[in-house]
This record gives C-alpha cells, structure tokens and sequence, in this order.
C-alpha cells in the first residue's frame, strides 16, 4: 500500500511532532531546522546552510528597479519540497508511507507565493503519473501523487488567516485539503469549539472544497457508523502531538507537562488527535481514490484540452 | 504622569487581553476585530469596514506592471494607528496612559511594510514635541512621545522570526523595546527557558538594544535589589494574561481553565505577568527618562544637522 501525506504550515506549529506521533517513527530525526538568520541546524547540533533560508527579502533589497514580478519570482524560492519514504506496519497492512514536507511556508516577511512551488510539485507528480499510464509499461507505475494534505492552521487565529484562505483556495482542487487546528492545547474547550465554528463558515463562505468523508454504507456496523459521525463533526480537528511519554494514571500516556497539569493527546477531552489518526487509518483508500477520479482526473483533462 | 505605551505584534498574540489585565481596565471594548476579509466586527457584534482590512493584496494584483516601489507602497497601508487614552489611578498615583495599538501588524500575506506606518507615527510624536519645545508656550507642551513599546513575539517560534528581528532593527534607536513572549502558557516550564536563552541570543547577534533596567541605586534596600535582578533574570517576560477571574484555591484569581489545569496568570510559577506589571510600575520614570535623553535625542539632533 503507498500512500503520500503533505504537511503544511508556518514552523513551530508542531507538524513533524504530529507526523511522528501518527505513525510513532521518527521521520524527521536528520531534519535540519533553519533560525532565523537561514543557518540550518541539524537535530544534533551541527549547522547546515538551508537555500535561501528566511531571508529571501535581502535579494529584494537590492534595488527599487525590480519589477514586482521579478520580485515575486524571488520570493517563491522560500519555500523548499522535501519527500521522506518510511515502510510502517499498521494494524498488520505493511504500509509505504511517503511525507512531503513544506519548510519555509508562511515563514518568511513576504508569503506572496508561499504555495507556488507546492502547487509545481503537485503537479509535476500529476504529469509523471500522465506520462507513465500513457506508456508501455503501465502496469508499473509508481503513484508518488499526493493523496492528502494536511494543512495546519494556528490556534491563535480569529479563524482563518488570509494566508491560509489563499492556499486553501489555490490547492484544494488538486490535492485533499484536511485542516487541522494545530497545538490546540492552547485553547479551553470552548475556544475550540468557536474557532472550529469560525473556519467551517469561512471555508463555506470562501467556497473552499476540504475532503469530506464519504457516506458510509448502509451494511457498515452500527458502531463504525457513529464513529464516522463523532468525525465528521469533530472536523476540522484540533489537535495536540507529543513524543514524549510519561507516567500518568499509572500508565504510560504520550502528553506534555505543564506545571498546571498534564495534556494526554489520546484523550478525546484532551485533543482530536485519536479521530485524526483513525480518520486517515479508515480513510486511505478514499482518499487515494479522490486523488484518482477527482483531482488527477480534472489534471488530466486540462492536459488532453491543451 | 503621563505614559505612552504602544503595542505591536501578530493579531491573536493577547494584546489587548494583557493590555487590559496590566491596568485592571477595558481599553479595548469598543475595538473592531477585522475577520480575514477585512470586515470589523465590533465587539458588541455589528459590522464595521477596517481600511485595507486584511487583504491588501487583491491591489496589488491588478497587474505585473507595477514596480515593486509601488507595491510597497499599496502594501504600508495595512497597519492602522490607534492610540486611546485612560485616567488610572496606581498605587496612588493618578496616571493618565495612552495605549497606542497597530492592528494589521505582521497579519497580511505580505509584511514587508509593517513598520513603516509605526516609525512614521513615532518620528510624528517626536515632530510635535520638537516644534514645541521651540515655540512659545515650551511649558504646556504636551508629551505624546512613545515612551515604551511591548513587542510580541509567538511562543511556537523557535527564537525569533524574521519579521521580529526586522521590526526590532528598524525601531530600537526609536522607542524602548520589550520584548514579551506572549500566549506562554502555550510552553512547557523547559521550553520558556530554552525560548528566552534563544532569543537572548539573537538579540544579541543581531545587535539590537532592547530596554535594559538601570543598575539599582547602592542605597536601596536588598528587597528591592532582589526584585530587580530577578527581573533582569527573567527577561524577556514570558507571560500569559487573562481578564477571567475563576476560583482556585479558595480564592478569585485571574487564569484560564484547561480540561486538565488551570493557568494562574499571577503565580510566578505559571507566568510572568506580575514580574512585567512591576517593571512596568517601578521603571516608567526611567522609560521616559531614556525616551527623552536618548531616543529622542537623536532625532533632535538629526533634524539639526538637516
Ligand atoms: N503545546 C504543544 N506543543 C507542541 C505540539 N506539537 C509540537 N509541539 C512542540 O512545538 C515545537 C515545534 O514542533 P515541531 O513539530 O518541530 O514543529 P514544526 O516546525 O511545525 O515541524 C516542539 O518543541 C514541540 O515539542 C502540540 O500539539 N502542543
Ligand atoms: N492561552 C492564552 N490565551 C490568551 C492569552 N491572552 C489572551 N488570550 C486569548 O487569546 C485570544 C486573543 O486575545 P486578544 O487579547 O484579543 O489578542 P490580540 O489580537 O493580540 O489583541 C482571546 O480569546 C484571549 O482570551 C494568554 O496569555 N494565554
């Protein structure tokens, strides 16, 4: 089974922890984590040069002569793809796991075109999958096409930030857009329940299509039907990630201490995170098939009207 | 007494809130909030348009031909100036405090300008104290100078973010900063501490001078010594604030409750609110002090030399 996850968000909004937790594999253990100043550091302390880093506005500096596309095109380096395959088992199905990371998105001072090289990517996977079906050997394409794409939003906003509404509008007919409140465990229970309320009308009010899930069959167990309907109404999740075990309850718990008290992302009063995992764990196939018919499909027929 | 203290940094980072519990007063209550497309909603609920509101780039669109000046220059619109005065009384003391607030700092797509509406209001105040002071009536001069300016930065960076450095470096010669890690009950005990070593240090890699406390006078007493370098120690304030009063231990106290824990804004174990009020409290006569032998110095003597 392959499938392929993009993450994307500004940095420090927890998407490599959540990432590990989903999947409890460290698939970003040699990451090199830019400052501020574009040094890579790498997770063990020695230093990298990452591309342009955070400073893409210096190049711009070098003169009011440039045009404003010029300066654009400038811009659009900030942010660089990174693909990471890892082979999990998950619940006995041997799965290959594929995530596409996105650092550098909505980091720097100007995030004009913070989605342009996501958007290349997506597509530059859409047209190898093109040329391979068209091949000779079809029957052995490799799908490195993006399935789903969760895309984290920050609990600090009113709703949705117009960087977000602009992404979400440029991506959400080509890949499935999941939202995910990120590091919600820094909101009380009811400020979750406004800020969900808040971007589920904005999504409306924008026109932005997220992945919905599929209705479930009528012959599907009682059970399996609440469960899908406790998630479709969780969503967007607001989620909290840790890899951090400890000793609660006399049980070892994955959370984050706090001198106030302790956050236990499994638990459902604590954080969206179990609907989320269960959500992509049931949801795969589905999603993979939306890749399929809808948003490859619509690539597709672009390219046989050009 | 007469204060000014101006507040910048990214919209949900808890200005007002901490604005508000620092003086006990609602200075905000009849504030718009701009919603991702611009509309102000007043707090009270009606609807209200909030000048560029939050998408200044649907102008910039308009076509590739213009050149980046002009961009820049549709973008420095997005920060709106607003200052508001209230007659408080502390400790005794009857002050009058002005609280400048710069909604759409840091929240558009494009931040490039941020600061620009910000110096401008700055150098305007020192403008009129100037021509003051040269006139006739140098005795009723009124002193609207920005005499201290919180600046907020996001718990979930990993020091701080380019905007905030740039921010910093264009204003350090201009206003006293202090610097605040905002929201920070979002943090662990450990990561407030790694948060402020890194930001210590890029304060000082970059060569930017915030606000530092004066050394204390030999004759004070030990107390107060104490209090002063524990205050040192802390810097920059990691706070969390709150305008909720919520029973705990027996007692009202300001916080904010979690599904597992509550925040006390006041416990120094939990946050630093009380270290920044008395910083605030016991050093105003040296904030402004230095505004007027130092900042403003160098403007008087820049317009001289023109
Ligand atoms: N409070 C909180 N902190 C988190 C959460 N997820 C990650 N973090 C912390 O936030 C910091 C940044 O996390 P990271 O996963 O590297 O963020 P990324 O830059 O988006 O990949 C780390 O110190 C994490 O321990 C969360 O859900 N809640
Ligand atoms: N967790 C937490 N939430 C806060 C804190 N301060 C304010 N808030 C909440 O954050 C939201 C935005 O606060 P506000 O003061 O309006 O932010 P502003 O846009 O920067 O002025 C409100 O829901 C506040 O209750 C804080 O220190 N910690």
């Amino acid at each position: 089974f392959e499938f392929t996850l993009m993450v994307v968000g500004e940095s420090g909004l927890g998407k490599s922890t959540l990432v590990n937790s989903l999947f409890l594999a460290d698939l970003y253990s040699d990451r090199k984590i830019p400052d501020a100043k574009g040094n890579g550091h790498h997770a063990n302390g020695t230093v990298g040069v990452v591309g342009n880093g955070y400073r893409p506005t210096t190049g711009a500096r070098n003169g009011p002569e440039l045009t404003s596309q010029q300066l654009l095109e400038k811009f659009h380096k900030n942010v660089k793809i990174s693909a990471k395959t890892v082979e999990i088992e998950e619940r006995g199905v041997k799965l290959r796991l594929t995530v596409v990371d996105t650092p550098g998105f909505g980091d720097a001072i100007n995030n004009e075109d913070s989605f342009q090289s996501i958007v290349k990517y997506i597509d530059d996977q859409f047209e190898k999958f093109f040329h391979g079906e068209r091949g000779l050997n079809r029957r052995n394409i490799t799908d490195s096409r993006v399935h789903c794409c969760f895309y984290f939003i920050s609990p600090f906003g009113r709703g949705l930030k117009p960087l977000d509404i602009q992404f979400m509008r440029q991506l959400h007919q080509k890949v499935n857009i999941v939202p995910v409140i990120s590091r919600a465990d820094a909101l009380t229970k009811k400020e979750v329940d406004d800020l969900k309320k808040q971007i589920r009308r904005e999504i409306n009010d924008e026109g932005i299509k997220v992945y919905t899930l599929p209705e479930v069959d009528e012959d599907e167990d009682q059970e399996y039907k609440e469960e899908v309907r406790q998630m479709k109404e969780a969503m967007p999740f607001a989620v909290a990630g840790s890899t951090t075990s400890i000793e609660a309850k006399g049980k070892k718990l994955r959370g984050r201490v706090y001198p106030w008290g302790v956050v236990e992302i499994e638990n459902p009063e604590h954080s969206d995170f179990i609907k989320l995992r269960n959500m992509l764990i049931t949801h795969m196939q589905d999603l993979q098939e939306v890749t399929q018919e809808v948003h490859y499909e619509n690539y597709r027929l672009q390219k046989l009207a050009e």
